[in-house]
């Protein structure tokens, strides 16, 4: 899901 | 990584460098909401799970052990330390936070990007930290004055989320996917709880008076 690869926020 | 949002982590660096400091230096947490210092001990514990599954990259992973870090030894400070839980204002303190966390964690549960634990405590530690800070505004009001240290920490904290409102405008303006309004809308409404924080904050300086929040 596109979510996961935006985790690269802290 | 864009220069909005590498401005924005080291704001947050330099809050969390201003707060030890000024713990370390006056070994005195007055004026130190400790409730504030657990909930955001919280957010970064519940958002951060992924430190060990998820490599994403060296400055990631080192920024966030450094945030869980700071945060855990702030809390062990204000709670164990024998020369600095003394001066802690436990009488002041009094926000009832354990409806924060309950509150978040319920609207995490209706509000994610998926169902999933992950997603619904990263969903939680998002809005957990928008209002991670009422206890330690509430604190501010009510302890009058407010000494320069404890006066930075809490400006610095709100100035980086500002940074990271820029960041996903930046982000979605150049990224043709790039949605993600959890963290957006609650970056705002946190941005928003400072707002007059800010504005006393700026008048103190204009004026080059001590920081004074009306009660």
């Amino acid at each position: 899901n596109d979510s996961a690869d935006f985790k690269d926020e802290l | 990584m864009n220069i909005f949002r590498l401005a924005g982590d080291m704001t947050h660096l330099l809050s969390i460098i201003v707060l030890l400091l000024k713990i370390y230096a006056t070994k005195s947490c007055s004026g130190i909401s400790l409730k504030t210092q657990e909930l955001y001990a919280l957010v970064f514990l519940a958002r951060y799970l992924d430190l060990f599954t998820d490599f994403i990259s060296v400055y990631n992973t080192i920024m966030k052990v450094v945030f869980i870090a700071s945060s855990l030894a702030i809390v062990w400070c204000m709670r164990l330390h024998p020369l600095v839980k003394r001066s802690y204002d436990k009488e002041l303190d009094t926000f009832r936070h354990y409806f924060l966390i309950g509150g978040t964690f319920v609207l995490a549960l209706v509000l994610n990007e998926k169902f999933t634990l992950q997603e619904i405590l990263w969903a939680f530690s998002i809005y957990l930290e928008a209002v991670a800070i009422l206890p330690q505004l509430v604190l501010l009001q009510r302890s009058g004055n407010v000494d320069n240290l404890t006066g930075q920490y809490v400006f610095f904290l709100g100035a980086y989320r500002a940074f990271y409102i820029l960041n996903w405008i930046y982000r979605y303006l150049t990224e043709p996917r790039f949605t993600r309004w959890i963290a957006c809308v609650s970056g705002i409404v946190q941005t928003g709880i400072y707002a007059d924080f800010f504005y006393y904050y700026f008048i103190s300086w204009k004026n080059n008076s001590k920081l004074k929040l009306p009660a």
